[in-house]
């Protein structure tokens, strides 16, 4: 039985460029999964960018230093699929009769394709938006999940003007996504616009009940004597039953370490 | 009084929303910027346990009670801000991101953010170039007293000027736009820091979106008056 709560998957990635992968993501996650940091796979960066996934492994020089980010293709001369990479990693996760489990990416760029024991799903465009995949009935309780996820640029990369510029062509604008990468008055354009998984990736364990996005607000009066604390939470029942729940909220503070007034 | 149960139902597949009611606390310690007081921080949990089944799920974060007022001076045209009922100097830093390549590590941001604070800066702008910042770096915000000025992710250089001139109507799927928003505010509203969300850098975004995070981003009305443009007239609290 799997302990409630998340956990984050944030090691064990590899990654390659899709373009020296001939399977699909069915076969990546059923019958094919990669052995391991071998050719064309390899360590991947994940929170990171493709960039810094490509940086890691000395694939291209570090940008940041003197002037070697020019030595690096940018994705208006080398297209949008060059920076396209599949990301890979294993995970294992058990769980009881009534429990379930999301997959969660809290920001991907720009938008993905995701493939859990050869189940496809989608994540939809936007640089700043959350995931949250409710994975439970493609899981494998008594082996290791095979998780490949297909990592696509934003639309709009836009092509760098030879002068640079503000923005670049001011492409990147079109899409909700980080304006910075095609370049500015301080900083050299990004050559991947940062594709990636560049936020967490989890997994979280519920029972039927899962709290969403709580809401804390507090309200003032008497010059501050008297407070009050708002809380609104959101609750999804993912069972086939009414759930019966007790619902707790408690506000401590710790006094100094190890004692805390509730 | 700042331990509460609640009971609930909820049907097959249903997805509720629930308030608590209000838990009252008599002169807590307050949430301060850097330089003006102590970053108090409570611990707010919440647990939900099914009939039959025992604990389901569980969230908590840390909350500072505090409470913060802007508005434009009419004699300056600049923001003045106000922290509990203080006004308060603001010394800001501008910020894009921590790395280029967003490896944004919690060593990282704890170290960027410190900086800040031992500078003696009380705010720092998140300029709508970059990125919407993420909980860890909000996290050391909360504990080093910056402030944060958020900007949503529109820009001048990419929506309505620059050579060739941009597209002033902003990114192509409005939509979107304001889905990313509303997702990014649930994800980062909790945080005593987050002082102000501005629509863009050095300009309005277009006006459909303009309205829509305005409406969205209002106060309350248990909290505020507001006029027929949803702008605070008074404050009720």
């Amino acid at each position: 039985m799997a302990e409630i709560g998340k956990t984050k998957l944030d090691s064990g990635w590899v990654a390659a460029r899709s373009t020296d992968i001939q399977l699909t993501g069915t076969q990546l996650t059923t019958t094919h999964p990669p052995a391991g940091p071998t050719s064309p796979w390899m360590e991947a960066v994940v929170p990171g960018t493709v960039l810094a996934t490509l940086v890691k492994n000395k694939l291209v020089p570090d940008p940041f230093y003197g002037l070697e980010n020019e030595s690096i293709l940018d994705i208006a001369d080398a297209g949008r699929e060059y920076y396209t990479f599949w990301f890979f990693r294993t995970f294992h996760c058990k769980l009881s009769g009534n429990q379930h489990v999301d997959l969660n990416f809290r920001a991907i760029n720009y938008y993905a394709e995701v493939y859990l024991n050869g189940h496809k799903m989608v994540l939809p465009e936007g640089m700043f938006r959350r995931h949250s995949l409710d994975v439970t009935d493609v899981l494998h309780p008594d082996k290791q999940n095979l998780l490949a996820v297909l990592v696509h640029p934003p639309n709009h990369p836009g092509t760098i003007p030879p002068e640079g510029g503000q923005g670049g062509d001011h492409e990147i604008g079109k899409d909700i996504a980080a304006q910075y990468v095609e370049g500015w008055d301080w900083m050299a354009p990004i050559r991947d616009r940062n594709t990636g998984i560049w936020d967490e990736v989890s997994i979280s364990v519920t029972g039927p009940v899962k709290i969403i996005d709580p809401h804390l607000v507090a309200s003032f009066f008497d010059n501050y004597k008297r407070v009050y604390l708002h809380s609104t939470i959101e609750l999804e029942n993912r069972s086939s039953w009414v759930a019966d729940c007790a619902l707790n909220i408690q506000v401590s503070t710790e006094l100094e370490e190890g004692i805390c007034l509730v | 009084e700042h331990l509460q149960t609640q009971h609930l139902s909820i049907s097959p597949s249903a997805r509720v929303q629930y308030s608590f009611p209000e838990l009252f606390f008599y002169k807590p310690n307050l949430w301060w910027p850097n330089g003006m007081g102590k970053q108090s921080l409570y611990n707010v949990s919440i647990t939900v346990d099914v009939k039959g089944h025992g604990e389901s799920d569980s969230w908590s974060h840390p909350f500072g009670f505090r409470k913060i007022e802007s508005h434009i001076d009419n004699a300056t045209g600049g923001r003045l801000f106000k922290v509990n009922g203080q006004p308060i100097f603001i010394r800001g830093g501008n910020w894009i991101l921590s790395d280029g390549l967003l490896r944004l590590s919690k060593k990282r941001y704890k170290a960027d953010i410190k900086f800040h604070a031992d500078m003696n800066f009380n705010m720092i702008r998140c300029w709508g170039g970059g990125l919407a910042e993420r909980p860890e770096f909000y996290d050391y915000c909360d504990i080093y007293g910056l402030l944060v000025w958020q900007e949503f992710w529109i820009t001048g250089d990419c929506d309505g000027r620059g050579i060739p001139v941009s597209n002033p109507d902003g990114p192509l799927d409005h939509q979107l736009f304001l889905l990313c928003a509303r997702d990014t505010v649930k994800l980062l509203r909790n945080h005593p820091s987050l002082a102000l969300w501005v629509g863009g850098n050095e300009q309005t975004p277009p006006h459909d979106i303009n309205m829509a995070l305005k409406y969205d981003l209002r106060l309350h009305p248990d909290f505020a008056k507001l006029d027929e443009n949803g702008q605070s007239i008074e404050d009720l609290s």
